[in-house]
């Protein structure tokens, strides 16, 4: 059997948010194993697992990523292979569902290791990424994560998810 | 953040996923520790794979990922080589993090300084998970 492990985030997370994590991580494993049975490939299944909770607003991925100072969502993923250390990184990325997807293109279709903002938005779109909207994006939590921030005179911040999340 | 790690079952071959939308109120073009190398994860197959998670402006000041390498290189378990990397952490630069480990043998470590961390692992048909510390519960693939 193949080994998989995941992780949701770390940091103050709220007591109700315990159960949303755990059916998250649960599902998670469990959908890697499936593709880990139909690939036999330990990057597939890895990927399977980080783009299920990319769509699930349980998590600081995705959707139900944070927001900035401006109200808007920039994301971040890298991807890394331990045969030969190949990587892909991206930052600063912009309304697409699966950053950890696009991490993988820059690794496997570049002679690069990170891309970042406008720039690997247009390469997402050359390697035929759908664009999803800022409202597929954002949450509800997510926006009264940023209100309470502006609320408590921007301190720093502790607690997870929407909610103030750490990254 | 989220954080996938994996090895095969025939030679070891490892990988690392870490995805993220940041921290809540950061200022635009903020870069965190999730896509730098050594920072928000590491693979390699000589040593092991990591994925991290939690304050990432501490995590890339103490190349946490990196840590963890060196710790298991020096023959830590993966658990002592992640928990001492995050405590470690805290203690020199502030700041939480929390990460999870496969070494080259295959054995998994969860380490994290924060108060909670989410995780689970898949080994030989049964998934352990939890998210305080000495809490860890199981349940059938």
């Amino acid at each position: 059997e193949p080994v998989i492990v995941v992780h949701g985030g770390a940091g103050n997370i709220p007591d109700n948010r315990d159960q949303p994590k755990f059916d998250g991580i649960l599902t998670a494993i469990r959908k890697a194993h499936a593709i880990y049975k139909q690939t036999s490939s330990i990057m597939d299944a890895c990927q399977a697992a980080v783009e299920y909770m990319e769509d699930e607003p349980a998590f600081n991925a995705g959707r139900g990523s944070v927001l900035n100072l401006k109200g808007e969502i920039e994301m971040e993923a890298l991807i890394m292979e331990g045969k030969d250390m190949k990587a892909g990184s991206v930052t600063g990325v912009r309304n697409i569902a699966h950053p950890i997807a696009l991490a993988r293109k820059v690794m496997e279709n570049t002679p690069h290791v990170f891309l970042m903002g406008a720039s690997a938005n247009e390469f997402a779109q050359k390697m035929g990424f759908e664009t999803v909207s800022d409202d597929y994006l954002i949450t509800s939590d997510a926006r009264t994560g940023l209100d309470n921030f502006f609320k408590s005179g921007s301190e720093p911040i502790t607690t997870e998810i929407g909610h103030g999340g750490v990254g | 953040t989220v954080g996938a790690i994996g090895m095969d079952r025939n030679g070891g071959h490892m990988v690392s996923c870490t995805s993220t939308g940041g921290i809540t109120g950061k200022m635009a073009g903020r870069v965190g520790d999730t896509p730098v190398l050594g920072a928000g994860g590491y693979c390699d197959n000589n040593v092991g794979t990591i994925s991290t998670t939690g304050h990432g402006d501490s995590i890339m000041r103490y190349c946490l990922a990196q840590r963890i390498m060196q710790n298991l290189e020096n023959g830590e378990t993966p658990d002592v080589a992640a928990q001492k990397a995050c405590d470690g952490m805290s203690a020199r630069v502030g700041g939480s993090a929390g990460a999870i480990v496969i070494s080259k043998s295959g054995e998994v470590g969860i380490g994290f300084s924060s108060p909670k961390m989410a995780w689970a692992y898949l080994k030989n048909g049964i998934i352990y998970y939890g998210i305080r510390k000495g809490e860890q519960f199981s349940v059938k693939l």
